[in-house]
């Protein structure tokens, strides 16, 4: 062992080319510039590489930026929708009126606007109970909403139980969807279908506020919180003004909650800042300039109207 | 470390857009809902 360092071991491989045995073999000038070459190859070739990746980024950020603005024309038509929605009904069933008011400031930081990222309204008891087994995908949902055929005026005086999917982080498992209205945590249990908890929440906006919200994972897919929202909002929702107090009262706050959860929550996780400004923007600038959308608006309306003209 | 960087920007730009595609979807899926309920 201790002659180890004193033994020659080398293979003599010649790796140094320009040995001093050899220097006539080995021209040193055509060696470098053989290496400057390959150098410069390498240097197209990473250059061209980041061109490609540059038309890409350009490409995807462009498809980004019409998406964001479907995005906000699809939402600024179901706001739109959602609000006369929500005026029909008040103004179809001033029952709701009698039940308790409860005026209370708003905060303006909870109005965020955001996209609805899922929902399903109208729904009976029966099919919430087999809420967990929706799917986001749209044919997939198209299939078990479409499927329920209610009277309209029913669904519009009973559609109390919503669905809601929202994104959340796989890591995160403290079910909480935020929707811009205050939830206290009454329960928790685990379900046979489904291996993550869920959650139960009664709205505390006023105390005497009958919105139950559960709250659980997809067990399809585990990225989603499913949070089925159940009553009506005895209160003025988290965007209201004082002003506003009996107009929103009995109103279908259902749809409120979900257009407030999914898209902040998405929004918080992937593009905070840019996106929010845009379609805030957008949604201020022209709430309805889609024709299309106006005229479809008006024959819904009409064509509600005169269902109910019938009845 | 440029083509790096842009590599990293360009996956986060994909992934935006695919969450912005499934967000449209889901959008357009509950507008047409909603319209139909309203009908």
């Amino acid at each position: 062992m201790a002659y180890s360092s004193f033994l020659d071991i080398s293979l003599d491989l010649n790796t140094n080319p320009f040995d001093r045995n050899f220097p006539e073999n080995f021209p040193k000038k055509e060696v470098n510039v053989s290496t400057s070459a390959d150098l410069e190859r390498k240097c197209l070739v990473k250059e061209e590489s980041a061109n490609e990746l540059r038309e890409e980024l350009n490409r995807v950020n462009s498809e980004n930026k019409k998406l964001t603005e479907m995005l906000a024309t699809v939402w600024e038509n179901y706001y739109a929708l959602h609000h006369h929605l929500e005026k029909l009904q008040s103004r179809n069933s001033p029952e709701i009126d009698e039940q308790p008011t409860k005026k209370r400031k708003q905060d303006p930081d909870d109005f965020l606007l955001g996209f609805p990222v899922g929902l399903s309204s109208g729904k009976t008891d029966n099919s919430s109970s087999n809420e967990d087994h929706h799917h986001h995908h749209q044919h997939e949902q198209k299939n078990q909403l479409l499927p329920c055929k209610r009277p309209v005026t029913d669904s519009f005086n009973k559609a109390k139980v919503s669905t809601v999917y929202v994104p959340a982080d796989s890591t995160d498992t403290s079910l909480t969807v935020k929707d811009g209205y205050q939830w206290r945590k009454y329960g928790q249990k685990v379900t046979r279908d489904n291996p993550s908890p869920r959650a139960y929440f009664r709205c505390s906006f006023a105390p005497s506020c009958p919105v139950k919200k559960k709250v659980q994972r997809s067990a399809e897919d585990p990225s989603l919180l499913v949070a089925t929202y159940e009553g009506t909002h005895n209160h003025l929702g988290p965007n209201a003004s004082e002003g506003d107090a009996t107009s929103q009262v009995g109103t279908s706050t259902v749809t409120l909650d979900l257009v407030h959860g999914g898209h902040r929550l998405a929004l918080e996780k992937n593009e905070r800042g840019t996106m929010q400004d845009v379609l805030v923007q957008q949604m201020a600038s022209s709430l309805t300039k889609d024709s299309k959308f106006t005229a479809a608006l008006a024959a819904a309306i009409s064509g509600r109207l005169m269902e109910q003209a019938r009845t | 470390t440029n083509t790096n960087a842009l590599v990293d920007e360009l996956n986060r730009v994909r992934a935006e857009n695919k969450k912005l595609s499934e967000m449209l979807t889901l959008m357009c899926d509950n507008y047409n809902v909603l319209r139909k309920q309203l009908m």
